[in-house]
């Protein structure tokens, strides 16, 4: 299509040559409230790319689901430079693979954006999933090469919900159709976000069976939280700031083994 | 400290432009993560596991993946949630292998495979690419991961 062409990414600043295509564009997902998506999309580099599935990533936060994370440091065919003046090869890009589509959501995160400005304010899990869907309607209404592609859906983090969600929708949607366009055929999440209750007791767990929090900290914890409690009570609060800011020290609790960033 | 350097690069004009990125082109404060969103999301559910057992009975392809080394999201919370699933077990737990080395744990169950990652954080890819890659090539492929 015409916006596909327009879409085409030439090359990147500092970027070494590849062999696949690229494109990266908006995709209205609102008109009334003008809310439009940013996504990147990176095609197969292994041939047949047009054989290759498609993957869409989507990373967490609330709020942090931008290029920043999937796209640059994890899955992405590229790495930044610690100057952020070129990119380079990332060896285990997952674009070997299959053809994998960024996605910077909801409107409000990265290049993503909306024009009222009350959408940032009031976003949650229900509307970044409905405009996630429209999303992917449109850009294969933009992409028609992608129509009934063996399609997945991956991500991390409080993409556990984003990514679920997204395929649920995308199943309903698919009812209607005795052959949908949206061809899913399955999700992949990574520590992900999965039931506030039981990820909570498995987390406290985690601190203390890997020696990070004091066996008093452990126990007041699992005293004072009940971790289905809309609002937790104020002596639980204490007790887990007590370990985070007393106990923990100065580590990555993203990665409690490795050097945090000074 | 990666998230930097995205920092640094995707607010750089020319990459915005070859992005076709921030179209209106007023100076634009790129930032990672949006902390007015963050700070004022609306609705979350409180539990995936129904979602899961609708998408799992629909006949879909679930992995469910662990960086060992994470603590924000750890192992353990993903094996407390998923146990209460309650799903049958299909292929017991196992080491599985990258190169001749462990690259994590995994068990198969009807409808989901739950696998951890070696020495890996929260974001997985980025600590153990290899181990991640292979976990993504079989996951496409929808084949166990390897025994050896």
């Amino acid at each position: 299509t015409k916006q596909q062409k327009l879409d085409r990414i030439s090359a990147l600043p500092g970027q070494p040559p590849v062999s696949f295509a690229q494109f990266s564009g908006y995709v209205t997902v609102n008109k009334e409230h003008g809310r439009a998506l940013f996504y990147w999309f990176t095609e197969a580099s292994s041939n047949p790319a047009e054989k290759k599935p498609l993957v869409l990533w989507l990373n967490g936060g609330p709020g942090c689901s931008s290029v920043a994370y999937g796209a640059s440091e994890e899955i992405g065919p590229f790495r930044i430079n610690k100057t952020g003046s070129s990119i380079y090869l990332n060896k285990y890009s997952w674009n070997r693979e299959a053809n994998i589509l960024f996605l910077e959501s909801p409107a409000g995160v990265g290049f993503s954006y909306t024009n009222t400005s009350s959408d940032l304010l009031d976003s949650g899990d229900e509307r970044t999933a409905q405009d996630a869907l429209i999303f992917l309607i449109r850009w294969m209404s933009r992409f028609p090469q992608y129509k009934y592609r063996d399609f997945y859906i991956a991500g991390e983090s409080y993409a556990g919900h984003y990514v679920p969600q997204l395929a649920k929708k995308i199943h309903d949607y698919n009812k209607g159709s005795s052959h949908p366009i949206i061809n899913l055929k399955g999700f992949i999440v990574g520590n992900a976000v999965t039931d506030n209750y039981y990820d909570s007791i498995g987390t406290v767990t985690f601190w203390w069976s890997h020696s990070m929090i004091s066996d008093r900290s452990y126990k007041s914890i699992l005293k004072y939280c009940s971790f289905n409690a809309e609002k937790s009570s104020q002596q639980c609060d204490d007790s887990m700031s007590y370990a985070m800011n007393f106990e923990f020290g100065d580590i990555d609790q993203y990665s409690i083994y490795t050097p945090s960033c000074t | 400290c990666t998230e930097n350097y995205a920092e640094k690069y995707y607010n750089r004009p020319d990459v915005q432009k070859a992005l076709h990125a921030n179209i209106t082109g007023i100076l634009y404060k790129w930032t990672a993560c949006s902390d007015v969103l963050i700070k004022n999301w609306n609705d979350s559910q409180v539990s995936m596991l129904p979602t899961y057992k609708e998408l799992i009975a629909a006949g879909l392809r679930i992995w469910v993946f662990s960086g060992d080394t994470d603590s924000v999201v750890p192992v353990t919370a993903t094996r407390f949630s998923l146990n209460h699933l309650n799903l049958t077990v299909k292929t017991r737990w196992y080491p599985w292998y990258s190169g001749n080395q462990v690259g994590g744990w995994t068990e198969v169950y009807d409808g989901l495979t739950f696998a951890t990652v070696r020495g890996a954080g929260h974001e997985v890819p980025l600590f153990q690419p290899k181990r991640a890659f292979i976990l993504f090539q079989s996951f496409l492929a929808g084949k166990e991961l390897p025994k050896s």
